[in-house]
């Protein structure tokens, strides 16, 4: 199964 | 003060058009040098950058850092009052409940002006680093568009693969699979029609077409763009204005 990762997970949120 | 005048209104329309549907509330970043916005879409998928920059305006004063936050469904409403090819300019004081809008169609000697109530907007702001991308992919922006819209018939994921001499896009669904080739490319007479890529390492990555479908609207404000690809990182894709880029980054999905 394949999951939408979020970009959170990449990027620091500030 | 902020008082920044764009010779069309079509131009101001079009960037706004281009996301509006993406994310509905946003910050308008106010400085001397232009016009930024980042705002990231309600499941966190989805990231607008975009940058207007002074050279886009026929004439721009910002002395100080401003803030707009706007709501993007009502400041489409009253870009709509406007015509294509009236100047459009945006006017705010320094700490402003609201910005005005005027439209001016200087052959009839026609002002409309518009008042736009402006929100406080809550809003991170993500970090985004120096990415080193393991390909870039140059295309003609209606090509992308084509393929996203094309192969959402089928699936709602859609994967890129991108090799030395070859990006393939594929979707796999019920009903069936498709898949497009593109092969490298280059015209001469007619720069945007050329199919680039650079490639550090091959990529394989897979996209919900869902989001797509939104970033292929930004197909309007340049005829080509850029795809930016590395494994299991948010992929770029940037339409350049003349001064500024409208960008948004997409997390992919991945296999659990």
């Amino acid at each position: 199964t394949t999951s939408q990762g979020r970009l959170d997970g990449f990027f620091k949120v500030r | 003060m902020l008082e920044a005048k764009f010779e069309q209104a079509a131009f101001f329309k079009k960037i706004i058009d281009a996301f509006k549907d993406t994310v509905h509330l946003c910050n308008f970043n106010c400085s001397p040098s232009g016009i930024t916005v980042q705002a990231v879409d309600d499941s966190r998928v989805l990231l607008v950058s975009l940058l207007i920059g002074e050279d886009s305006f026929t004439s721009y004063r910002c002395d100080h850092n401003i803030t707009l936050g706007v709501d993007l469904t009502a400041l489409a409403k009253v870009l709509k009052c406007g015509n294509n090819d009236d100047t459009l300019s945006l006017v705010a004081e320094d700490t402003p409940e609201s910005v005005l809008i005027v439209f001016e169609d200087t052959q009839k000697d026609r002002i409309s002006e518009y008042s736009l109530k402006l929100i406080d907007i809550e809003s991170d702001f993500l970090d985004i680093d120096d990415i080193e991308y393991d390909s870039v992919v140059n295309l003609p922006s209606s090509d992308f568009q084509k393929v996203a819209r094309d192969l959402s018939q089928l699936s709602d994921s859609l994967a890129i693969v991108v090799t030395k001499d070859t990006i393939k896009f594929e979707a796999n669904g019920d009903i069936g699979t498709g898949s497009v080739i593109l092969k490298p490319f280059t015209d001469l007479e007619n720069p945007q029609n050329t199919v680039k890529v650079e490639l550090n390492k091959p990529v394989l990555l897979s996209f919900g077409l869902k989001y797509l479908l939104d970033v292929v609207k930004g197909s309007s404000l340049a005829p080509a763009m850029s795809v930016k690809l590395s494994e299991k990182t948010p992929a770029l894709f940037e339409y350049k204005l003349p001064s500024g880029y409208l960008r948004f980054y997409l997390a992919p999905k991945f296999e659990e």
